[in-house]
């Protein structure tokens, strides 16, 4: 049965990316 | 994971064994925000955010898929991202939340709430090295 890390379920979402 | 959600991920699939970095098993849809938040907090060098939903329209870019604009941290910096309509994302205190909830448990068979504007959603960044 495959695990997955806690951290591939939330967005990485860096403050220096923006629009 | 990237700033653009890969398809169909299994990961969010309903049953799906997920490890916190305590190194406690979990179900997908069991996951609670204590578990994320204490996740972080064992894990060196990552740190939880708060990405607060401001604004959700259908992509210009890409077609079929949902630009969801975030204000993040305390700085509020402005993120953006374009994800598939179904892609759920876990909202503090409310658990997992996505602009399809139908379509999220058609295809995760995962159960949803309607992702909103004012919604926070956990998310994940590199901690500041001193």
């Amino acid at each position: 049965v495959p695990v997955f890390p806690w951290h591939s379920l939330v967005p990485f979402l860096a403050p220096t990316q923006s629009d | 994971a990237p700033a653009s959600a890969p398809s169909n991920p299994s990961h969010f699939m309903k049953g799906a064994i997920i490890q916190l970095a305590t190194g406690e098993l979990k179900r997908v849809e069991d996951l609670q925000t204590q578990d994320f938040v204490r996740s972080a907090e064992v894990s060196g060098g990552l740190k939880i955010d708060s990405s607060m939903v401001v604004d959700i329209r259908a992509s210009q870019q890409k077609p079929g898929l949902v630009s969801l604009h975030f204000t993040v941290g305390e700085q509020q910096s402005k993120v953006t991202i374009d994800v598939p309509p179904e892609h759920p994302f876990f909202v503090f205190g409310q658990g997992w939340s996505s602009c399809s909830p139908e379509r999220t448990a058609q295809l995760y068979d995962l159960a949803c709430h309607p992702l909103q504007v004012g919604d926070v959603c956990v998310s994940i960044t590199l901690q500041q090295q001193p």
